[in-house]
């Protein structure tokens, strides 16, 4: 096992490319984010602008969070909100160009990165399933 | 780095407590199920009996697919299912004396695992973030 070697590995093969990856858009309710995020199955997906660059992220918690009352979780409030009123802006992020290094540092406190171009297209990303997959390969033969 | 090393690392040591893991039991309706989810932040937590002993799992998805109609999520169902109409009873499980090694291949697929003693009580759960933790630290130094 040679740990530089796996550590300086481009992420860009291990990506899910981007017509993989389910997303919502800034513009959708949250009833609409809710029924891509069930039926993908995710817990969390990108948000994407009309030109497939980057915005954000939202997560299952985020929503149900926003409609939680005194007493429940009042989902009649589902069609009144928007991804933009709860999505999160500010997690991490990597580019065509990072290595496995970068990634796995980050992936510590993020179950999955998203991979950008330079100019912010968004071009897939990269997940802790992948990366402990490889670790485990180099790791344990 | 010493891979033989880390990978013989007793788990024990990683895992988060079982009073320090949310938790539900499996009579509880879905309603309290993603209340508590809500609350701790959590997609996914383990579901106990009355004596501490590991039953399953129950995720957020578990709980929308459950509801899923023909053109959205039924909320108002929520308080007519319960935890174990919906939970997951097979997921892989850990006991006390296991170690990062077998730990490792089971998390490529899994968040995290649930740790018992060998009479099935709930001991906590050993997390994807506990073993990138080490796994960044050993290779990286
Ligand atoms: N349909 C499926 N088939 C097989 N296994 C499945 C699965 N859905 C979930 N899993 C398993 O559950 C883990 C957590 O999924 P979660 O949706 O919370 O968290 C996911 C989700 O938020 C996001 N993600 C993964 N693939 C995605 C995709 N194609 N589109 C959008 N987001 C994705 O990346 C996070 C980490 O993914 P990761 O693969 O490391 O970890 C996944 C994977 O091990
Ligand atoms: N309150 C918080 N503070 C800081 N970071 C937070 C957080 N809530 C979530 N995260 C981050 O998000 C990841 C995914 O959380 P999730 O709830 O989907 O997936 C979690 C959850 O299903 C379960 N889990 C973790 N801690 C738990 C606890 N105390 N009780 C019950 N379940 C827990 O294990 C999965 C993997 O956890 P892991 O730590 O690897 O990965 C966590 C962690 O990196």
């Amino acid at each position: 096992f040679e740990n530089k070697d796996v550590l300086q590995t481009n992420i860009m093969d291990y990506i899910i490319p981007g017509e993989k990856v389910a997303f919502v858009q800034r513009g959708n309710s949250l009833e609409h984010a809710l029924l891509v995020l069930t039926k993908s199955g995710y817990t969390a997906i990108p948000v994407l602008d009309t030109k497939y660059r980057l915005e954000g992220l939202i997560s299952i918690p985020m929503i149900t969070e926003a409609l939680l009352g005194l007493e429940r979780v009042e989902f009649e409030r589902l069609e009144e909100l928007t991804v933009e009123q709860v999505m999160a802006v500010d997690k991490p992020r990597l580019t065509i160009h990072d290595h496995f290094r970068k990634a796995l540092g980050l992936l510590i406190n993020h179950p999955f990165l998203c991979v950008t171009d330079e100019e912010g297209h968004f071009e897939g990303i990269l997940t802790r399933r992948v990366i402990l997959k490889q670790l485990n390969y180099y790791v344990d033969g």
